[in-house]
């Protein structure tokens, strides 16, 4: 599981913070403000009170031990940049902020931020997609067991064709797409023959996918 | 392709409206305010300004000839149901109302919003999900081409097997899944015989479901 620290509580963080530790995640929140963690104190791993432009408290965190870390101060541009850009430099792995327009978006890319998230245009982007089109859902909400994930092909595949490996029974996966050179070839034939260089997007559930790990 | 009318245009209505009309849909937009307007009414196919809370201009929008109205109003509570509600009054055939809280989704709820998208809390789970599972992707938005959806199975392939029906290389879809009396089959076996009364969650490129829509 992963170590997440999330700084800033609003909203978005709140909801941030709770599905991270419903799927068991170890995670630490930060907030200027006391009110905003109450709810989530007791289900946190760890929470600690202060003002994260103030170089002592984010030092303070150990922000490079963490596999995450989020930035969540969408209202002010200043504050969340410069928190942005302080935990690249203390080290962070990997940091994510939200925006809240996209220029706030273009600005947290350049000054450190590794993903930038814009809740509102996110949103609005899968709601017109899915009520575009008739019947489009979103799957992977389906069913919570059920993923959508990219892979590359076991080392006893290459060489063989789908059907000889036969992906669906023997190991649980349905192949929705193979990337190659950036490109997606869909739906690829039973056919197929596997390589070294190419990702599988597959469909399987969490237990087969994990047994599936174990055999690499 | 769809009518949409949306009532707000911040910053989640107009990422909407641009979206759906990205997607060949035909948009009304309606604020209060012009200045929200002004790069969206030369894409736009109707525009108009106005004060939602005011029934006279609510009336004169013809709410009811539209798919789909959106109310994108997130700040204001009282503005956001009320227009809500009068919209479902005047006839509307699908109100999709934004929220900012959860307080805000419930009352939208019970007061004639057919569904509630509270961004902040979406992408929040979304982003919580993908990055707390090894490499997890939104498989839908790696490729706009690829369409993840439920339909029925054609009536011709009632009683038949999936391999006799040959759907993957005779129709290009890839069955994810099978959905009946609400619970959901994962990878459904070649010899899964096909009922009326189950709903097929499928994944395939827009060109082969149209034709599939033709053929029912
Ligand atoms: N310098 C800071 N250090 C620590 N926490 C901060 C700092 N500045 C703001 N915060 C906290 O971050 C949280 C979110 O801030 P803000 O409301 O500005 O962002 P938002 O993106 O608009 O929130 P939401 O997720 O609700 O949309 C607030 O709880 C606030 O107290
Ligand atoms: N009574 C009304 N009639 C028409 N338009 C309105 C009315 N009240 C608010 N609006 C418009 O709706 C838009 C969105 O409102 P507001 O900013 O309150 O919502 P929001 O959900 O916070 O926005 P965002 O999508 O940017 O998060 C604004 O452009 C505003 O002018």
């Amino acid at each position: 599981k992963k170590s997440v620290l999330i700084i800033g509580i609003g909203r978005f963080g709140k909801y941030l913070a709770l599905k991270f530790i419903e799927l068991g995640n170890e995670v630490m929140i930060v907030d200027k403000s006391e009110d905003t963690m109450t709810d989530l104190i007791p289900l946190a791993a760890n929470a600690q009170i202060g003002d994260c432009t103030n170089l002592e408290v984010l030092n303070s965190l150990g922000a490079s031990n963490f596999d995450i870390c989020f930035v969540c101060i969408g209202s002010n541009f200043q504050t969340s940049i410069e928190i942005t850009s302080q935990l690249k430099d203390l080290g962070a792995k990997y940091v994510v902020a939200k925006a809240d327009r996209e220029l706030h978006e273009k600005f947290l890319l350049r000054n450190g931020a590794d993903e930038v998230i814009f809740p509102e245009k996110e949103s609005a982007n899968k709601a017109a997609v899915r009520l575009s089109s008739q019947n489009i859902i979103d799957f992977i909400e389906l069913s919570p067991e059920y993923y959508i994930l990219e892979t590359n092909p076991l080392e006893q595949w290459i060489g063989k064709t789908i059907a000889e490996v036969d992906v669906r029974d023997k190991y649980g996966i349905n192949i929705l797409a193979i990337k190659r050179d950036n490109q997606i070839h869909q739906l690829p034939s039973a056919k197929h023959v596997f390589r070294k260089d190419e990702q599988l997007i597959v469909a399987t559930n969490k237990t087969d996918f994990d047994s599936l790990l174990n055999k690499k």
